[in-house]
């Protein structure tokens, strides 16, 4: 992966991380653009337990299937009892109709049920979905669909797979983006532990976010 | 389009997990821009498992979980989380500037002594998208003509949010830069215009990173944004990419 991201990039790559306990991450590569041969386009995040969520979309008024699906998610649940991230790149499955929403909703179902231990509570899958990539395409979605469980497979915790994770959900970006750092709260019950954040960001075009 | 996904091991609840992301958001990933387009599937999502555990007592062999942040403004710990994940996204979306398509320049915009944030941002975000602004800097021409051509069509601004002989616009080089020892290059003063050392304003355009100071002197609120120069460069990606 170094290999392609430019010299004056190479700064803002991480070589090593201290990331949240109890996450695992893959990227993994499935071909959502045919010209994609060999770079990973699906991510996987996945919380190994339940885990609370909440997230901040576009207000666009053309809202992406994937906004629809995991806004949806996670209001029938409350922000409760999230498993993970799935996100592809290549195609950004916006407006494509209904056909768009069913593939997004597929991809959500399809990595909850790498979780089959979970209680079906009645509320639907457990996943935030994620797209992005060219407007107007519908997604190869059996390509995506039948990756996923291989993509579960390759979940790990260590920097490079974060890192990799993170070059998954590559566009016209140069280099993945990917930051961690620990954190300690001044409460006394927190006073003695050490907490984790990591994150990773995609974008390098149609970027003026405008997020609630 | 931007996507974001941060992954906590600290226990924070759904309510103030979200009361978080979005003050985070809105002083960091609202607060970028590289070329004024708002995607259709720009999201930011968090995840918060609690999985830290307290340290162990002496002679216990558990681990219990830590107890849950509250979804409470003035609570200690809701007050520390909220730094770190803003400090923490801001750090995440300037990445994305510096990752802007064709981008040369890094800058960032500070609007001060402004009536309101919301004035103040405003400003911040159509000095921002302005490709005037955005080609003179790609440029590295200390056009501050621009800018204040900016400034005075925001829309939407408080009454009296913008008076020009209050105005104060300056670059200022940041903290690695040759020209730091310099100081601010100021380019316009209460609305007069400064006479700029061209030799000067050239060196410190030579920098990746750049500050713009602006000053309303109307009011007492600030806010921050990120944004990138334009280049002949993202007119060949975009002319390339195809929907």
């Amino acid at each position: 992966l170094d290999s392609s991201i430019p010299e004056s990039k190479q700064k803002y790559v991480p070589t090593s991380g201290t990331y949240p306990k109890g996450f695992k991450v893959s990227g993994t590569h499935v071909g959502v653009k045919p010209a994609n041969t060999k770079f990973p386009d699906l991510a996987f995040i996945v919380s190994e337990k339940p885990c609370s969520a909440a997230a901040v979309f576009t207000t666009n008024k053309f809202q992406a299937a994937p906004v629809q699906i995991s806004r949806s998610m996670l209001e029938a649940r409350k922000g409760e009892g999230v498993r993970g991230v799935i996100i592809n790149s290549g195609c950004a499955n916006a407006v494509t109709g209904r056909r768009g929403e069913e593939d997004a909703l597929a991809m959500g179902e399809k990595a909850s049920s790498c979780f089959p231990d979970d209680p079906d509570d009645g509320l639907g899958h457990r996943s935030i979905v994620m797209s992005t990539g060219v407007i107007g395409q519908h997604l190869p979605i059996n390509k995506i669909l039948d990756r996923i469980h291989q993509a579960s497979s390759n979940l790990d915790s260590s920097h490079s797979a974060w890192l990799t994770t993170a070059r998954a959900i590559c566009t016209t970006d140069t280099f993945p983006k990917l930051l961690s750092t620990t954190f300690t709260l001044p409460g006394s019950a927190h006073r003695d532990v050490v907490y984790s954040l990591a994150g990773m960001t995609k974008g390098a075009g149609m970027i003026h976010p405008n997020m609630a | 389009t931007l996507l974001a996904i941060l992954c906590t091991d600290a226990p924070v609840p759904p309510p103030a997990l979200s009361s978080l992301l979005k003050i985070a958001t809105n002083k960091s990933f609202n607060c970028i821009s590289i070329d004024g387009d708002t995607s259709t599937n720009d999201t930011l999502a968090i995840l918060a498992n609690g999985a830290a555990a307290l340290p162990s007592t002496p002679g216990s062999q558990s681990q219990d979980s830590a107890p849950a942040i509250p979804n409470d403004p003035k609570d200690p710990d809701y007050i520390a989380m909220s730094r770190v994940l803003t400090d923490f996204s801001q750090r995440l979306a300037q990445l994305v500037v510096r990752d802007g398509e064709g981008a040369t320049k890094f800058v960032e915009v500070h609007v001060h002594h402004a009536p309101s944030v919301a004035d103040a941002k405003a400003i911040a975000s159509t000095i921002a998208r302005s490709p005037l602004v955005k080609t003179a800097l790609y440029g590295k021409d200390a056009n501050w003509g621009r800018i204040l051509c900016a400034i005075g069509y925001t829309p939407n601004l408080s009454e009296g949010a913008v008076v020009p002989e209050k105005m104060t616009v300056s670059f200022v080089p940041v903290d690695n830069s040759a020209s730091r020892g310099e100081g601010a290059l100021r380019l316009l003063v209460n609305g007069e215009p400064e006479r700029v050392d061209e030799e000067r304003a050239a060196r410190l355009l030579q920098d990746e990173d750049l500050k713009i100071d602006v000053s309303l002197g109307t009011g007492m609120e600030e806010a921050k944004y990120w944004f990138c120069d334009f280049s002949h460069e993202y007119v060949t990606i975009n002319g390339d990419y195809r929907t």
